[in-house]
């Protein structure tokens, strides 16, 4: 464990927190997408469910835990709770453009060709392109408010902070994970817009709007 | 460095 995943899995975690937070705070789930959520439920629930089988350490184990059992929440919160504050006519990216090429790629590169395995790849490639639903929304309506931009904020620096972790590791342990290397460096760029936005406006004090 | 999936990362 080096100080960028840490951070990068703090950051993580805070995301959940803020999402959580805009939740009940505001009593509404309005400006974030289903879509995304469900992925990021499908995303945690292929990757995670090793804890069945495969000890890593305490705090792999509880992380997992707890992603898998906030995003389900988060799904339950949106779909039963606040569904009413849930608009699909603006949630309108085609999930299925994502999963089928994901799930494509996954049958191909992946570290074994194992159901695992290939499980594993297909939730790595699946989390680099699940912001693409919310990220649309975003661009639809062309603004946020400030709590959700936080969100995506933290969301888009938990795997930003993985590129150095992975640098690090490199030349620390000589190990290179390019699956996860390539997925991450497109899920970071993905962000870039994002974050220009977010910097230039949200953090000096403005609403966080796109230009026209 | 050798490819491998680092399985102690979320």
């Amino acid at each position: 464990m080096n100080l960028f995943r840490l951070f990068g899995d703090l950051s993580h975690l805070a995301s959940i927190f803020i999402l959580l937070h805009k939740i009940r705070t505001t009593r509404s789930c309005r400006g974030i997408s289903f879509k995304t959520q469900a992925l990021y439920v499908a995303v945690f629930v292929s990757r995670y469910l090793d804890i069945l089988w495969e000890w890593v350490s305490l705090y792999n184990f509880v992380m997992k835990v707890f992603f898998i059992a906030s995003s389900c929440f988060i799904l339950y919160l949106m779909k039963m709770k606040y569904r009413p504050t849930h608009d699909p006519s603006i949630d309108t990216f085609r999930v299925e453009f994502l999963v089928g090429p994901c799930a494509l790629l996954a049958l191909i590169f992946n570290y074994k060709f194992t159901f695992t395995e290939v499980l594993w790849s297909l939730s790595i490639f699946l989390e680099s392109l699940a912001i693409l639903p919310q990220l649309f929304m975003l661009q639809r309506t062309g603004e946020a408010e400030t709590i959700t931009t936080h969100y995506l904020a933290a969301l888009g620096a938990y795997r930003a902070l993985y590129i150095p972790n992975w640098i690090y590791r490199y030349f620390s342990e000589g190990v290179v994970d390019p699956i996860a290397v390539t997925a991450g460096l497109v899920q970071t760029a993905l962000y870039a817009d994002f974050f220009y936005v977010y910097f230039t406006t949200v953090i000096q004090g403005q609403k966080f709007e796109l230009p026209a | 460095g050798d490819a491998a999936r680092a399985k102690d990362e979320l």
